[in-house]
């Protein structure tokens, strides 16, 4: 269902399933229910096949979990209450089923602070200098 | 700390860098700090002047500021006008900056070397996104007349402020010993005045800027506001014709400014006077995308 051409088809699980067994590698499979556009897609994680060599305890969620993944540029954390090592996960498998359309998982500053720099300019004057926004304290991971 | 480091994380890669590789990161750096070339290093005998002293004072605490959540409830504190952190005993930074704002707050003249930054410039530097300090460029003492011959004239370079800054604030330091014994008892009167234009014949036209009070006894740095001034320099650097200082007893009479305690450019290197202005960007730096 991520698929654009495939958005206007039924939004049901079968065709979730279909979009799924195209990745023979991964034993997994996810149903994709895109329910919007724009930057955050939502998806549904179902667990199918557990038994099929794919490590679905990758990801921490019941079955049902409701996540999302970045459809345009990747920058997590999406929202405070979502989890973003799951958000990573599910945005690699996202990535790996459809590399061209979905982005792999990049975190994005949260925390950003500023350095200070102090020289001498060509007068013998003093210049301290704040440039804000240079040190990322604390990112999407974190 | 190298590849036997255990701190270091096995996943990166450590290599030297080629010699084309390290211009360009320098460039980088320099092109992300708006700087033209690499600015000069400290030379000997430098860094024991006032002024870069001063200005490694608030270097530190901005650099602390950044690093201490606590400081930075302590400097709310004081901004606000309660200083909640310093009243109540909030424990002082690492690096006592935290005391030093009680210091300059309790008693604006202090014996504290180097010129402290004062609560007044924290305030100033929590917004200022760049400080600058400026030498004296009087050399020699002007000829003036009868009338004036105690006063003295401080000049100041301000067409070297970087592209895109404006000044917010500005001010003009001059450190005071104890005055001469003959001022036991006596408070003298400190002015600072703008010169507006001056004359080959005659004394120059003067603008009142900014006056202080203070005891004999009195040792510190007395600050005067020149942000009017400054900008006004600034924006006409042809009218920047210089400040003149004058020192009188508290029925007018003009001293002898090295009387009065105040000292000139023939004092110690730490306690020269100068100039500090802060700046707030008009423009902002990107990081480019690599």
């Amino acid at each position: 269902a991520a698929n654009n051409k495939r958005k206007n088809q039924n939004r049901n699980k079968s065709s979730g399933q279909q979009e799924s067994s195209r990745m023979p590698s991964v034993g997994a499979r996810n149903s994709i229910k895109k329910e919007q556009e724009g930057l955050q897609q939502p998806i549904t994680i179902a667990y199918v096949g557990k038994n099929s060599g794919w490590p679905s305890d990758w990801i921490i969620a019941p079955e049902g979990y409701a996540a999302f993944y970045c459809d345009g540029e990747c920058s997590f954390p999406l929202n405070a209450h979502m989890n973003a090592t799951n958000h990573a996960i599910v945005q690699t498998l996202v990535h790996l089923m459809f590399p061209d359309h979905v982005p792999k998982p990049c975190c994005a500053p949260t925390k950003l602070n500023a350095i200070s720099v102090l020289y001498f300019d060509d007068s013998s004057n003093v210049i301290l200098k704040k440039y804000r926004n240079m040190v990322v304290r604390s990112c999407g991971c974190h | 700390g190298g590849l036997g480091d255990n701190h270091v994380h096995s996943s990166f890669i450590y290599r030297r860098l080629r010699n084309h590789e390290r211009r360009e990161i320098q460039r980088e750096i320099l092109s992300i700090l708006g700087l033209p070339h690499r600015p000069r290093p400290f030379s000997p005998g430098k860094q024991a002047s006032s002024a870069p002293l001063f200005m490694l004072d608030l270097y530190n605490a901005m650099t602390n500021e950044e690093d201490s959540e606590e400081l930075e409830y302590s400097l709310k504190g004081s901004m606000a006008g309660e200083s909640r952190g310093i009243r109540k005993g909030y424990p002082a930074s690492p690096n006592g900056y935290s005391r030093r704002i009680q210091l300059s707050r309790m008693t604006p003249l202090t014996t504290q070397n180097p010129p402290l930054a004062s609560l007044h410039d924290t305030n100033f530097l929590n917004d200022a996104d760049m400080v600058m300090s400026f030498v004296n460029l009087v050399e020699r003492d002007k000829d003036f007349s009868h009338h004036r011959r105690h006063y003295k004239e401080f000049r100041f370079d301000l067409t070297q402020i970087p592209h895109g800054e404006a000044v917010t604030a500005a001010e003009f330091r001059i450190y005071k010993d104890r005055s001469n014994s003959r001022f036991e008892n006596e408070t003298i009167q400190i002015s600072i005045y703008q010169i507006i234009k001056e004359y080959p014949n005659r004394d120059a036209d003067l603008f009142l800027l900014d006056t202080r009070k203070a005891e004999a006894s009195d040792v510190g740095w007395f600050v005067f506001d020149i942000t009017v001034t400054s900008n006004h320099w600034v924006i006409n650097p042809q009218n920047n014709l210089g400040l003149q200082l004058c020192a009188e007893t508290g029925d007018g009479r003009s001293i002898n400014v090295k009387s009065a305690g105040l000292v000139g450019r023939h004092g110690p290197q730490s306690k020269q006077p100068f100039m500090v202005a802060f700046f707030k960007a008009s423009e902002v730096l990107f990081r480019s995308v690599r």
